[in-house]
């Protein structure tokens, strides 16, 4: 992006070529070009060696907009729903979010919500002894709403501080996944007012276009509070947050950074452009 | 989609008679756009469209009466080109057991898709043994365990034993003594650019002297995918790709860009949650999905 004397269409291109293998997607992308392209018609851009941080400027601008922080002294139990497509990362989350919650003091609660997969009701169980919390589980192939109700009562009971309720994955697409997921929802406010306070979208920043079609429909479906990036220690940039936050105003609370039980942290959005940039 | 969007832009040029440069010019645009959109990567976008191009500006498109038509067929046609042989096979050994070896990134599908394989495999009359090396992942052990016992399929597994690698000799010993046909490797997901972990991968495949190394990536992968299948095609030399999640609403660009940077075949592809969920893979049909 150096070496012009002025912003022309090749320049743009360039720019175009660096958010799109960001994962922007196509939208944003356009959307973010043809703002630069009328500032440069209009003359208020005309030096190339401007254009890097004019650019970055305005992806902060969105993502500024875009930071959540999750306060669980808002309600007591405080309960945080974890849902997502398969394989994006929610298990392991919930055993990073239950340690960070623990270190401040807090009495953690985790509930084995994914009643189908192999194993998952181990692996949470893994993650619940690392992050020294209990975890509320039935057999697998029960329905996961009477999981649910059990962990409701228990929170109630042994007054914890947060529930943090594991899910199966499972594709947007699925209408009768997502009515499992309403019922699972509408069962837990039920049981305690107010719950689920927080219900968090897990996506994989190495998700390309399809991370909106995910947000859209989980958020229609269900009601989306946040969003939870993982796997950023990749190369994937996870750009499609731009999109997500822009048009279905729907905030990043963290991002996951690798697999051990300390790799989370809460979003940043400075850090996150320059990462983009990088 | 990019039918109606390229009917639009020959539509404009009704009247003006020959096709023009600009015109043609207008219309790649879209093809490229509905490329990006399909999540397929930028430089696979950029050489397709010039390949498109050349086909573009020849007699087929310029003296045709349906021009959009005629360009979406050239596009569907070299797309399917592009995507490679329809149900391309395993490969077999020349003395059992056959050694398949599942590999990828975390959480595309490989420990649910080497059980997809095994349940293949034993519908077609073979006696395959799934090996579980993931030590890491939590539980990663006994959910493929889970997964043999409802399939019948025998599973290999060392609670004890935390090298992957001494994992794989014995599971192998035993394979051989047992007269398998198959052994179907699951391996920790992890990172193209873990330089420990992608070691541990060339240690598998030097023990394994495995027929097939599938790389297992989820469909709705982006730009990231040429990425990461160039790093392990490079480290590993990849025999086969298996794409995830297709039941979804993905596009599936990444098929064409892994396609486009190894040359290596795409094999199988997974459509569901449940062990049956595994279909052989069509150019065809990935062509138009990734098209819209
Ligand atoms: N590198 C990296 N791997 C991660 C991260 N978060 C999760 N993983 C890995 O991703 C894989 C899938 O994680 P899970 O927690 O099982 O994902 P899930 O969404 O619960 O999966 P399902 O319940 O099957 O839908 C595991 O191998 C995790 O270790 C991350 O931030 N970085
Ligand atoms: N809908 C759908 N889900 C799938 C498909 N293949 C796998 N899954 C799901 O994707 C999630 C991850 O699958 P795993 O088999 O655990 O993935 P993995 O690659 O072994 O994960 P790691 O070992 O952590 O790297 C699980 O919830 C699977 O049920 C598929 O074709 N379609
Ligand atoms: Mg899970
Ligand atoms: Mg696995």
């Amino acid at each position: 992006l150096t070496g012009k004397t002025r912003i022309d269409e090749g320049l743009l291109e360039q720019l175009e070529e660096v958010l799109i293998l960001a994962d922007l997607g196509v939208d944003a992308t356009l959307k973010v070009i043809s703002s630069i392209q009328s500032k440069v018609k209009k003359k208020e851009l005309e030096d190339p060696a401007q254009l890097k941080s004019h650019l970055k400027r305005e992806i902060l601008a969105i993502l500024k907009n875009g930071e959540k922080a999750v306060d669980i002294n808002q309600a007591t139990p405080f309960v945080i729903m974890v849902i997502g497509v398969n394989g994006t990362g929610k298990t392991t989350t919930i055993g990073k979010l239950a340690h960070n919650f623990k270190k401040a003091g807090k009495q953690v609660l985790l509930v084995a919500g994914d009643t189908f997969r192999a194993a998952a009701i181990e692996q949470l169980e893994i993650w619940g002894q690392r992050a020294g919390c209990e975890v509320i589980k039935h057999e697998p192939g029960v329905d996961p709403s009477a999981v649910i109700y059990d962990a409701m009562q228990a929170a109630r009971s042994r007054k914890v501080d947060v529930v943090i309720i594991d899910t199966a994955g499972r594709l947007h697409t699925k209408k009768n996944l997502m009515d499992e997921l309403k019922k699972m929802k509408r069962i837990a406010g039920r049981e305690l007012s107010g719950a689920p306070h927080e219900v968090l979208l897990v996506l994989d920043a190495t998700t390309g276009q399809n991370a909106i079609s995910q947000a859209k429909l989980f958020h229609e479906n269900i009601g989306l509070t946040g969003l939870i990036l993982t796997k950023l220690d990749g190369t994937a940039k996870g750009g499609i947050i731009t999109g997500i936050i822009n048009e279905l105003k729907i905030p990043v609370a963290y991002i996951g950074v690798g697999e051990k039980l300390m790799d989370l942290r809460p979003f940043k959005a400075e850090e996150f452009v320059e990462a983009l940039f990088a | 989609n990019l039918s109606n969007k390229l009917q639009i832009t020959f539509k404009k040029l009704k009247g003006h008679g020959k096709l023009s440069e600009q015109n043609i010019k207008e219309a790649l645009r879209e093809v490229r756009l509905a490329l990006l959109e399909a999540d397929v990567n930028f430089k696979v976008v950029k050489d397709f469209v010039d390949r498109v191009r050349e086909r573009a500006i020849g007699q087929e498109v310029m003296k045709s009466l349906t021009p959009g038509q005629q360009l979406v067929k050239i596009v569907h046609e070299e797309l399917t080109e592009l995507m490679g042989q329809d149900r391309v096979r395993l490969a077999s050994a020349s003395m059992p057991p056959t050694v398949i070896l599942l590999v990828g990134l975390q959480g595309s599908g490989k420990t649910t898709t080497a059980a997809k394989l095994a349940n293949l495999l034993m519908k077609e009359g073979f006696k395959p043994m799934l090996v579980a090396a993931d030590v890491y992942r939590p539980a990663a052990i006994k959910q493929l365990e889970v997964l043999g016992t409802q399939i019948h399929a025998p599973v290999y597994s060392n609670l004890e034993e935390k090298d992957p690698r001494v994992i794989c000799k014995e599971a192998l010993q035993k394979a051989k003594s047992q007269g398998l046909t198959h052994l179907l490797v699951d391996t920790a997901g992890r990172l193209h650019i873990d330089q420990a972990l992608m070691e541990e991968l060339k240690d598998l495949k030097k023990i394994l002297a495995p027929s097939e190394i599938l790389l297992v990536v989820d469909a709705m992968t982006g730009q990231d995918a040429v990425t990461v299948a160039e790093r392990f095609n490079k480290d590993l030399a990849i025999t086969g790709v298996i794409l995830t999640k297709l039941d979804g609403d993905a596009r599936g660009g990444a098929a064409l860009s892994i396609k486009a940077v190894t040359q290596k075949p795409i094999k199988f592809i997974g459509t569901g949650e449940k062990l049956e969920g595994l279909e052989p893979f069509h150019p065809e049909r990935m062509a138009s999905r990734i098209l819209g």
